[in-house]
């Protein structure tokens, strides 16, 4: 099932913390297109070992929730060029 | 895409633990061992070495840490993020490792119960010496926390993972490139952990100094860990000064290679720069990688400079990070780094103020000090000056030893008497078991 808003939200933090969504602009406040989030969402499940479908569903979250390692998974500069 | 390579260019690494965690179950020196086995996955198939040390200086910086702890990374609670560790390179945070202090930190636990010390502290010096998140699923590499990994003893790196290390360092002399070792699955609980040392089971000999009345024939720190060498003997104190067991340990059964005809030693001390371990006895002198003695030893203490006649102390003095030797009313200062004696040397020992002529020893401690030992006695000297703190001497077995003031003044006990007390000693043997009570 496709996540609910506060999921998104936090979803995008997530994603942004570990290196798969490059942070908004603090200059232009421009947020991330659905597009660009989709693409963050099927990287991180690529990475994570599951299927890259590009939503955030339940097997997605609950993999987000799993303990891990502060560092991210992708350098900003990788990030950079999947935008 | 390929992340940015960042490798240590040195070989020899320093690692400490700084804090440990305030609310668990693991003692003090589990969490140390955890450290040391997880750090030799890495060095047993690289030619790196790790070497723990007491220091602020330690290129490892080990910490359990909560929430935000200044360095860019804070830790969130229970689960969620357990541990970072930084990359090699030239800032000063290069290599630290910082473990959530709000997890359950486990040793031998199911999957169910906290978060295994081990399987994490693998994956972060992973970290530490240069490798990235990969995704793999059977890679210790993988970002997500993935359960025990079974008994440190015995834990083989995924071959992934090998070769992705082997790549940024080489392989280890010892290593087979072709032989991929297959993955044991099985949920075998660990075996007994212990430090890596022999500590011995044999009982007491008869010919064992008491520690409460002794002069002690060498003092040293090493491993940020105090060691008062007597006869073929020697105690052991942990960091925080808890003497380790009351008995003392024979020297051969823990340094391998010395001779075993030698009755004693005559000073040790840890080398700042590579952490090798030098005994001296006579004019002869031993170098130790851990607890194993280095080839082609012994040499001479010519190779310092020094003359031969042996030497009363040695120690590294943390203010210039020279290694000092003392000989009845002269002292030398040695250059490590430059493998030379400091021009102008040897000065009379009457520069350090109130410290007596012909030591036994000195050693310098994790307080800031450097410890002069004769006799039954100390002196404390600040790393910022050259005289004795005030209050000096004081009694070194009621200081270092768990000994009373009774026990130390007590005189040493004549043949007879001695006869009794070993008696008496084997009768509360037989009641009483001293034991190490270190983790």
């Amino acid at each position: 099932a496709p996540a609910d808003d506060d999921d998104a939200s936090s979803g995008a933090d997530w994603l942004t913390r570990f290196g798969y969504l490059l942070p908004p602009d603090p200059n232009t406040g421009q947020l991330q297109t659905q597009e660009e989030l989709a693409k963050a969402i099927m990287t991180m499940q690529q990475f994570g070992g599951l299927e890259a479908t590009g939503i955030l569903d339940e097997a997605t979250l609950k993999l987000m929730k799993t303990p891990r390692c502060s560092l991210p998974d992708l350098l900003q500069s990788e990030a950079r060029t999947l935008r | 895409h390929t992340p940015a390579v960042t490798k240590w260019n040195k070989r020899n690494l320093s690692w400490r633990v700084r804090t440990f965690p305030k609310e668990s179950h693991l003692g003090h020196d589990t969490v140390r061992a955890l450290m040391y086995y997880a750090l030799k996955v890495w060095s047993d198939i690289t030619p790196l070495n790790f070497h723990e040390v007491a220091g602020n200086n330690a290129d490892i910086q080990i910490d359990f840490s909560k929430t935000d702890h200044n360095d860019g990374y804070p830790f969130d609670g229970p689960g969620g993020m357990v541990a970072h560790a930084f990359s090699p390179g030239e800032h000063h945070a290069a290599g630290d490792t910082h473990f959530d202090d709000d997890e359950s930190w486990t040793f031998r636990s199911s999957d169910a119960h906290g978060m295994d010390l081990f399987a994490v502290a693998v994956h972060e010096f992973g970290h530490a010496i240069g490798l990235t998140h990969v995704s793999a699923i059977e890679s210790i590499m993988r970002p997500y926390y993935q359960g025990p990994v079974g008994d440190p003893l015995k834990y083989d790196l995924p071959y992934e993972d090998k070769v992705r290390i082997w790549q940024l360092y080489g392989v280890r002399e010892s290593v087979s490139l072709t032989a991929k070792p297959e993955i044991s699955k099985t949920n075998d609980q660990p075996v007994l952990l212990d430090l890596p040392e022999n500590r011995s089971t044999n009982p007491l000999r008869r010919d064992a100094p008491n520690r409460c009345n002794t002069h002690f024939d060498a003092v040293a720190q090493i491993r940020g860990e105090a060691f008062f060498f007597k006869g073929k003997y020697f105690w052991r104190l942990t960091r925080n000064k808890h003497l380790v067991s009351l008995q003392p340990a024979q020297i051969h059964r823990f340094w391998r290679g010395l001779p075993l005809n030698l009755d004693s030693v005559d000073a040790v001390y840890e080398r700042i720069h590579d952490h090798k371990i030098v005994f001296f006895k006579g004019d002869k002198y031993w170098v130790f990688k851990d607890n194993n003695v280095e080839e082609g030893y012994p040499r001479l203490i010519s190779d310092f400079g020094l003359p031969l006649g042996g030497i009363d102390a040695a120690f590294s003095w943390a203010l210039d990070d020279k290694t000092y030797f003392f000989k009845d009313h002269l002292y030398w200062c040695y250059n490590e780094y430059e493998r030379r004696m400091e021009p102008g040397y040897p000065l009379e020992t009457t520069l350090w103020q109130g410290i007596p002529n012909r030591l036994d020893d000195a050693t310098r401690w994790s307080d800031g000090a450097t410890y002069f030992f004769k006799g039954k006695e100390y002196w404390k000297v600040m790393d910022s000056n050259l005289e004795a703190e005030p209050g000096y001497p004081q009694s070194i077995a009621r200081d270092w030893l768990v000994c009373s003031d009774m026990q130390a003044d007590a005189p040493a006990p004549a043949e007879s008497t001695r006869t009794r007390q070993h008696a008496k000693h084997d009768e509360s043997h037989s009641k009483i078991e001293v034991c190490s009570c270190t983790s």
